[in-house]
């Protein structure tokens, strides 16, 4: 089975590759997948031959092939359904992120508690109040949902999606949501990305 | 030398220290920081015996001490400041976000080319126009920039900053910049995240 820290890597080599898919390309190397996710060649060769054998050497992988393998491997296949709750700045980027059609997630409803949002259309889709949330997921048989509510809003958002069937929760409140042991949960820190920048700014000698 | 997973659970051990340190904790257990930072046990003292011996056996690790090895490998001592461009909803959502403060980050201005921003306060932060980023960063010594404007735009905000001086930019848009060799880059891309939560779904068996 896959490291997490090679499942992390692999969204950034089918984010290059799906691309080399879509401008027609036949082959593409482990350098330029390499460049393109910011890991060295080696480690893209050790990664992609757990999964099969469609790298010729000289040549380079077969662009389609290895497309369909990644999107296999990272459940992008069938398009995932998404809901959101907390239409506010974060929330709005969010849905307005034409980046994630790329990997097969299309946010089909969001959902907020601010009269003034209700009926409102985000990145194309209605906002919802939040009490018709449970109604519209079981309709329309939703999987994954994302919080970008207040922090303070977050559980009894996080209690309301898994009541109404969702499996996996993407959380962006700063705080740590507790869930039943089936349901996955990510918790994204954007401010986890920005430690690691300082880090590298502090490694650097100065000018 | 730290490998560069290492280096990427570092913050959410920080930030769990951090909150322990600010709620006058003496005492922190490898087990409380792996459980919230999502890691085992055993890989939070492994990673953790590479800095010194501030863990007792029984007790844990002294909570000061240890936030205080963190904040210096993380570069998060001085206070970093950054710039932001583009205060779109992103960058809004950005710049509101509290979270960053205990990362040491602090967003001192924003810029946009929206006249109706110009002269805004965001996260109590003024919206400047474009064409004052060079100023503004000389004058300040700013060494962080942030980039969250439509691809299109973000190469020619990359070589303004640069330009200016800025030594680590944090790019949100979904283009590689290309910048010269001294200068770090971190491309953000948040439908990673997705990703991966995407792949856990498809591995857990349906109820
Ligand atoms: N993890 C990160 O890196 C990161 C970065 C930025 C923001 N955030 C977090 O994301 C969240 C949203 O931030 P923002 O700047 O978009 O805030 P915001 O205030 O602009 O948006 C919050 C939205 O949630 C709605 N809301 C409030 N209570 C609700 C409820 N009970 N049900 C449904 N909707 C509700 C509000 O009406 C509003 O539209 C916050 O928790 C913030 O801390 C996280
Ligand atoms: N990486 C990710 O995961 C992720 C997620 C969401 C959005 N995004 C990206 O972040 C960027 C911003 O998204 P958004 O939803 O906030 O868009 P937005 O349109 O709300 O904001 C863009 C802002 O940039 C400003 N702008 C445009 N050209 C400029 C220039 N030359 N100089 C200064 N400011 C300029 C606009 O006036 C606007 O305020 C986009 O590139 C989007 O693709 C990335």
């Amino acid at each position: 089975s896959l490291s997490r820290q090679a499942l992390l890597r692999l969204p950034r080599y089918y984010r290059y590759v799906s691309h080399c898919r879509d401008r027609g390309m036949k082959f593409v190397s482990s350098e330029e997948i390499a460049r393109e996710a910011e890991v060295n060649p080696v480690q893209v060769r050790k990664d992609l031959t757990q999964f099969g054998q469609f790298g010729k050497p000289g040549v380079g992988y077969n662009v389609v092939e290895l497309a369909s393998v990644l999107e296999e491997i990272l459940g992008i296949r069938n398009l995932n359904e998404a809901v959101l709750v907390g239409a506010g700045r974060l929330g709005t980027a969010i849905a307005n992120y034409s980046g994630f059609a790329r990997y097969g997630l299309s946010i089909v409803a969001l959902f907020d508690v601010d009269p003034l949002k209700i009926g409102e259309r985000v990145g194309g889709k209605e906002v919802f109040h939040r009490s018709e949330l449970s109604h519209v997921v079981r309709r329309l048989g939703i999987q994954v949902g994302i919080i970008t509510v207040p922090a303070e809003e977050a559980q009894s958002v996080a209690d309301d999606m898994v009541a109404a069937g969702i499996r996996a929760i993407w959380n962006f409140a700063p705080i740590t949501i507790k869930v039943p042991g089936d349901v996955v949960v990510r918790n994204e820190d954007l401010a986890a990305g920005l430690a690691t920048l300082f880090h590298h700014l502090a490694a650097e000698p100065s000018p």
